[in-house]
């Protein structure tokens, strides 16, 4: 169990691996406004297939933080997005937007204000989606494709670690045996 | 093979969400009645499970009090039928691409007529218990996001992206029910009558004042409207049954106080009787201090009227009740105990319409003397007509007695008189 010694359990103690990475610094300010989509509008309803490969997982945006800041140069996250360096115009940019939106003094600098309120308790969804019609539309059409091979035995376009088309080729062989 | 069928029955389940199609031109489901459930894999460590269904159908509740939606929470269905599925977890979870990050920061996520996950690191605590982070209000604020609602950056409103230490009692401000209200429009319906509920009360210094409550009744459901707030009491509707003892459960047709120097009685009537209200011991007569007994046949204590009735009202002008039915309306003389000469008469003729063609006609929902506004209000269906009275007259004298102005929505002048779910009445 989780340690405690009070009654309502509000001294509840947390190992160190179960919390959450607090914001220190640029690098881990730069995560932050990339993750909830200061930098670039984020396509969260996509992320709701458990295979969904379009937003970077904290762990490899990590990893990919430290390779830039020991290389000194840019570095892609497996979506291909290019990332911005600590301080980059776009860095500053998402900085700003995040303070004027939380209602900080608006300095594009990290300061002890900003930090406190990217290490707040917050949603995990974005503040800046994709719009949400149009990325329903692609999804259905990208659907309608498997749907269409599925129909007419047509063989799908081969994805790396993608399940679906496992699915969709073997119902297609299934009825091609029918 | 547990991953391939998950995979499959999300896939299936947002192809038949997005087939739904869109609703008031925005994206957002299309059915009003919307199925829930805490999945049991998903159930938090912190909280008994009880405690987490309970708060759950709280914060569903909440949005369905200012929105035209309703939620159930379906135990039975085939969990990929259900629409919006609740679970908490940590870290990798339930299959989920966005892990989630431990104690501290991210509390829960949740997706556009999807599910919404919970993050079981955080310390969850119920309502009003002191710290820790309100399960109810991040519960009220995802599923703010599956209702298609994305955050917010106003001080007050739910959808703030950042969680802030509750308030005692937080509730849905006015531009956040609003923002939900753009995506399913406002709530709308018929009501079985309108009243304002008269209530005498002694100061501390001795003085009598008198106080009044708005009530709008829907079969045997009640709201009390807060006219100073422009919207219903918080957690309204309630059951007839428990806020008016002793009032048939199914509701009632018309409510009629009779207030003048000498007499103070409130009636209530459903179908061929009536009661009496006592509302110093908050029920209805059954023997009243003249000998009465309640329920009794409208036809006995009202000679002439005929039952059931649309509705009713007593004018303290001319110190009669009108009774309405179809479309004639039949004037009781309170002192007199009988028909008014002339009665019944044609509803267009004792209130005739300054529009032509607008006009309630027959089958009035209610008639309403609001004391907010000073002003009679007669009701029918999701429309309303203010009854000219004596300030328009002085006004513009050219309008005739008790004429009807031109008719608006009832939503555009009471707000949010929304119905629950009835699994949601207590």
């Amino acid at each position: 169990e989780k340690l405690f010694h009070s009654r309502d359990h509000s001294d509840v103690e947390m190992s160190s691996s179960h919390l959450a990475e607090l914001i220190t610094d640029t690098n881990t300010a730069q995560h932050f406004l990339f993750k909830y989509g200061f930098i670039k509008p984020v396509n969260w309803e996509s992320t709701q297939s458990p295979d969904a490969d379009t937003l970077t997982d904290a762990d490899i945006f990590s990893e990919d933080t430290v390779s830039l800041v020991q290389e000194g140069r840019l570095a892609s996250s497996r979506s291909g997005d290019s990332e911005n360096p600590p301080e980059s115009p776009d860095f500053v940019r998402a900085l700003l937007e995040f303070q004027r939106v939380s209602g900080l003094p608006v300095t594009g600098v990290f300061d002890d204000a900003t930090k406190v309120a990217m290490n707040k308790p917050r949603c995990g969804v974005p503040d800046k989606e994709e719009d949400q019609i149009e990325t329903m539309e692609t999804t259905t059409a990208a659907e309608d494709l498997n749907e269409s091979a599925e129909i007419f035995n047509t063989t799908a376009t081969p994805q790396s670690n993608n399940t679906d088309t496992d699915v969709v080729q073997n119902s297609t062989s299934d009825k091609t045996e029918t | 093979e547990k991953q391939h069928h998950l995979q499959t029955l999300m896939r299936k389940t947002r192809r038949r969400k997005r087939s739904t199609g869109a609703l008031w031109g925005h994206a957002a489901f299309s059915k009003s009645v919307l199925t829930w459930r805490l999945i049991g894999e998903g159930y938090s460590s912190q909280l008994s499970v009880d405690e987490q269904r309970y708060i759950f159908r709280l914060a569903f509740r909440m949005w369905s009090e200012v929105s035209p939606l309703q939620f159930v929470e379906d135990l039975h269905s085939p969990l990929d039928e259900i629409d919006i599925r609740l679970g908490f977890g940590t870290g990798r979870h339930f299959g989920c691409s966005q892990r989630f990050d431990g104690a501290g920061r991210e509390f829960a996520h949740a997706w556009f007529l999807g599910d919404i996950h919970f993050d079981d690191d955080e310390h969850f605590t119920a309502p009003n218990t002191g710290n820790g982070i309100s399960l109810l209000k991040v519960a009220v604020h995802e599923i703010g996001h599956v209702l298609g609602l994305p955050h917010i950056y106003r001080s007050g409103s739910i959808m703030q992206p950042s969680y802030r230490p509750q308030d005692d009692g937080f509730e849905l401000d006015w531009l956040d029910r609003k923002a939900i209200q753009n995506l399913y429009g406002g709530c709308e319906g018929r009501f079985s009558t309108v009243f304002d509920w008269i209530r005498k009360e002694r100061t501390a210094y001795g003085e009598v004042v008198v106080r009044f409550n708005t009530y709008f009744m829907r079969n045997s459901w009640y709201w009390l409207y807060e006219n100073r707030s422009n919207r219903t009491r918080y957690g309204d509707p309630v059951s007839v049954q428990v806020g008016w003892h002793g009032l048939p459960s199914s509701g009632v047709d018309a409510y009629v106080h009779v207030w003048s120097h000498t007499t103070d009685e409130v009636y209530f009537f459903k179908g061929t009787q009536y009661w009496r209200y006592d509302s110093e011991n908050d029920q209805v007569f059954s023997e009243d201090a003249d000998g009465q007994r309640y329920p009794r046949l409208i036809s006995e204590g009202f000679p002439g009227v005929p039952s059931p009735i649309d509705t009713a009202y007593y004018d303290r002008r001319d110190a009669h009740i009108y009774f309405f039915r179809g479309s004639m309306v039949y004037r009781f003389s309170v002192q007199a105990n009988k028909l008014a000469a002339k009665s019944p008469q044609k509803m267009t003729e004792l209130f005739p319409a300054l529009t032509l063609g607008d006009h309630p006609t027959s089958n009035l929902d209610a008639a309403y003397f609001s004391y907010t506004h000073n002003t009679l209000f007669l009701l029918k269906g999701t429309s309303y007509w203010r009854v000219v009275g004596r300030r328009e007259r002085k006004m513009k004298r050219s309008l005739p007695y008790n004429s009807l102005l031109p008719s608006r929505e009832v939503q555009q002048q009471w707000f949010d008189i929304c119905d629950v779910h009835a699994s949601a009445l207590k």
